[in-house]
């Protein structure tokens, strides 16, 4: 089993694509699991056409634990992968991130990850603290992605989930690299470019900023699900077989924000 | 005296609207303390020419509490503003909100919000949870604002802060409104007008997306200490204008995560 967590800010595109991701992997054969870590449970819309997932967290809080059954929160999407949300507590009230922590405590139950070859774990980058850092531990992800664009927000994100993988245990090499998503912004490329050489990490798949997504997205599917564009699904079916044969693994190495702003913007 | 919480998703511009704002009621003679809630420490750069400040959260751990002094931690910034970093802790350890919890306690010891009739606390809304939760207390804000663009994500965090809102007392209304940072996409201002009308909320202020902004960033300044923009500074000075006549205030009414996107996107 692999088990591949995807961080980056919110709104960078990690959902899609993670589910892009999810569906090629289903579509060379593996049996894919991807869980939903982002208070905004909508991970895994476009596996399953729209469908409204219970979250983990809200069917917790009104099922017995005599009750539960794991088909209740478990939605099956595209190509057979199965779809879980964690959900997460009310704004303003607990901890964002512990849905996440709830969510696995109930999978392990049911020992439900036993059921597939390859796990997705789609999680906000924002802050990377309560749950939002379990993925990162090793019992939990064996290979983490990034996902950025050339905006420095994005790569401050980005090289923030380094410190908190650094921070966490570095001794085993688990960050495969950067999946940069463009914004189509001036200059975006030398950015990545230069952060991607400056944290040592190589940009495993550069995706276009492209309406397919939208209008994938009108339909709540997938591009690789719509299929109409090749070249798009080409770039999932790329990442999804660099996967499969093994990614190399690299530490950890974020920079300081002075050299982060350097590296970024040249001053 | 009076307190103004600026709530936005990270990247949204709130630093750069706080630290105008600011320079704009200092400009009006108020004396105004500018409190940075984000890890990303960066809110008073604008005010300070870009000085590096001592977070609360790093001096802390490296002070002695019978030693602390906070000059140490406040920075003059532009027309008399104080400036205060509250920090986080290491991504991936502890609770990076919990900076604010410590920052606050440490400026109470201190009673340094009795120098000032003005404080602007600049707060990370992304998650609403644990320290980031704490500005919405009522013993800190006695006013609201909420950052946004007409971008979808912008919009679902600024629904998200309305729910932390009302979540933790309702009663009493405290929301002033709406800034509109532009970001020059398509339809925005419908998007924004849309989401203002279902939620009750005034739009206080509309500002442009405009190279002034980045051009007073790369010398550290604000575009009210620049200069050079006359209608950009006459927007902040009306804003500071109104919020010093007094505000009308509103309570948070969030709406449903289905509502949201068809209100926002009409579907
Ligand atoms: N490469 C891309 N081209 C065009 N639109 C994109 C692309 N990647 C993401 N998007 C759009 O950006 C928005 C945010 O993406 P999403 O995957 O939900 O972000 P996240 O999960 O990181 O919060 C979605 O509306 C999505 O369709
Ligand atoms: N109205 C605007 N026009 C142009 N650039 C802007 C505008 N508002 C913010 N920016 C830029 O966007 C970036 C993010 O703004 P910032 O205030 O740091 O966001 P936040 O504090 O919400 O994370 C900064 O580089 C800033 O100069
Ligand atoms: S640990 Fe992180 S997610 Fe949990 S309350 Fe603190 S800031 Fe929020
Ligand atoms: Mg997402
Ligand atoms: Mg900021």
């Amino acid at each position: 089993m692999i088990e591949i967590a995807i961080y980056g800010k919110g709104g960078i595109g990690k959902s899609t694509l993670s589910a892009n991701l999810s569906a090629a992997l289903a579509l060379a054969g593996r049996r894919v699991l991807q869980i939903g870590c982002d208070p905004k449970h909508d991970s895994t819309r476009l596996l399953t056409h729209g469908q409204k997932p219970t979250t983990a967290l809200d069917y917790m809080r009104v099922t017995n634990p005599l009750d539960y059954k794991i088909e209740d929160i478990l939605l099956q999407g595209f190509c057979g992968v199965g779809c879980v949300e964690a959900g997460g507590p009310e704004p303003g009230v607990g901890c964002a991130g512990r849905g996440i922590i709830s969510t696995f405590d109930l999978l392990n139950q049911f020992q439900l990850k036993e059921r597939y070859d390859t796990i997705i774990y789609d999680v906000l980058g924002d802050v990377v603290c309560g749950g939002f850092a379990v993925p990162i531990r090793q019992e939990y992800a064996d290979i983490i992605f990034i996902v950025t664009s050339g905006e420095f927000m994005a790569l401050y994100a980005a090289n923030n989930i380094l410190r908190g993988i650094r921070n966490y245990d570095n001794e085993k090499k688990r960050v495969a690299g950067i999946l940069y998503n463009r914004r189509d912004i001036e200059g975006e490329d030398e950015h990545v470019l230069r952060f991607a050489q400056a944290v040592g990490l190589p940009i495993c798949a550069v995706i276009p900023r492209s309406d397919a997504f939208i209008q994938a997205e009108r339909t709540n599917m997938t591009v690789i699900e719509q299929g109409s564009d090749r070249d798009i699904i080409d770039i999932f079916l790329t990442l999804a077989r660099k996967i499969a044969n093994g990614c190399t693994l690299y530490a950890a190495k974020p920079l300081t924000d002075e050299l982060l702003e350097v590296v970024v913007q040249g001053r």
